[in-house]
C-alpha cells in the first residue's frame, strides 16, 4: 500500500489553519509546520509549512527544509525515549488517548522558540508532528493534533517497507 | 465587567487566554486545586480580582472580573 | 502558597452560573469545530 502523497500534503496543509474564537476574541497564528514522519528513523515523508515568505527553490527554502529535517529527527528521538519511560508518561507533557482500540500518547515539547506536539498514528510506523510559535497554547495544540489523528484512519496500521 | 479569561485542560496547560488571563498563567496550578461544587462551579478572590471557575469535560474556564 | 480565597456566597459573583456555562460551551464548540480537518481524498 502506497501513500497518496498529493492528498497527504493537502491534509497537512489543512492542519495549518489558525483558530479564531469569537466567543472570547482569541486568535492564534497558523501552525508553522505540519509533518508526517517515520517513527523508525524520523525521516520526513510529507510536510506543509505556512512560511510563504520563503521563496521556492531558494537557498532559504533548502535551509528551512534542513531545519525541519533536523527538528523531526530530534523529536522522533525524544518521542522514542519517552515511549519507553513510564515516568514521562505521567507528566504534564504527555496525554494518553484511546484511538482505534489502542492507546496513543500525545507529547508536547518546547523546542527553542517553538511549541511542538507529536503523536503516533495508531498501530503504524508514522508520527504526526505539529510545530507552532510559542504563542500557540500547548493545550490547544493537543486538541488540534488529537482531532487530526482521529481523521487519519486511512493511515492506521500503515507499515513501512 | 470581564477583565480576562483562561481556559486550561486537565494537565493545567493553557487552551486559550485573553486580557489579564494572559498575564496570570501562574494562577493555574492553584485554581486547578480549588474545590468545585456539584455542578462544577467555584468563585475565588485574589489580586483585587474575582475568578469565576467552571469545569466541564476536562476543560476549566476561569473568568476574571474586578472584585 | 495560597493567593486565592474561596467565596461561598453566590451573591458576590459578577457573572452568573448560566452565563459561565454558556461561555464555556461556546468556547469548546468553537474549538472542536475549528479543529476539524478536511481530508481531500484517500490517503493511500
Amino acid at each position: 500500500v502506497m501513500l497518496h502523497f498529493e492528498n497527504v500534503k493537502v491534509f497537512l496543509e489543512n492542519t495549518l489553519k489558525p483558530y479564531d474564537l469569537s466567543s472570547v476574541d482569541f486568535k492564534t497564528s497558523h501552525l508553522q509546520s505540519s509533518i508526517l514522519l517515520t517513527a523508525t528513523n524520523g525521516g520526513i515523508l510529507s510536510y506543509a509549512t505556512s512560511d510563504s515568505s520563503v521563496p521556492k527553490n531558494s537557498i532559504n527554502e533548502i535551509n528551512s527544509v534542513n531545519n525541519l529535517k533536523m527538528m523531526s529527527l530530534l523529536i522522533k528521538d525524544k518521542w522514542s525515549e519517552d515511549e519507553n519511560d513510564p515516568g514521562e508518561q505521567s507528566s504534564k507533557s504527555c496525554y494518553p488517548v484511546e484511538m482505534d482500540s489502542s492507546k496513543v500518547n500525545i507529547y508536547t515539547y518546547e523546542m527553542e522558540d517553538l511549541h511542538a506536539c507529536v503523536g503516533q498514528i495508531p498501530n503504524s510506523d508514522l508520527l504526526l508532528l505539529f510545530l507552532a510559535d510559542s504563542t500557540f497554547p500547548y493545550g490547544l495544540l493537543v486538541v488540534k493534533i488529537e482531532k487530526a489523528l482521529r481523521e487519519l484512519t486511512d493511515l492506521y496500521g500503515y507499515r513501512l517497507g | 465587567d470581564i477583565r480576562g479569561t483562561i481556559t486550561f485542560d486537565s494537565h493545567n496547560n493553557v487552551i486559550e487566554s485573553t486580557g489579564v488571563g494572559s498575564q496570570r498563567f501562574e494562577d493555574i496550578d492553584e485554581l486547578s486545586q480549588v474545590a468545585l461544587d456539584a455542578e462544577g462551579f467555584a468563585l475565588v478572590r485574589g489580586h483585587s480580582l474575582l475568578v469565576h471557575l467552571y469545569k466541564h469535560d476536562d476543560m476549566t474556564l476561569a473568568v476574571y472580573t474586578d472584585a | 502558597s495560597n493567593t486565592f480565597t474561596v467565596l461561598t456566597s453566590p451573591d458576590l459573583a459578577k457573572i452568573s452560573k448560566e452565563q459561565l456555562k454558556k461561555l464555556h460551551s461556546r468556547i469548546t464548540s468553537e474549538i472542536f469545530s475549528q479543529s476539524q480537518v478536511d481530508k481531500p481524498g484517500p490517503l493511500t
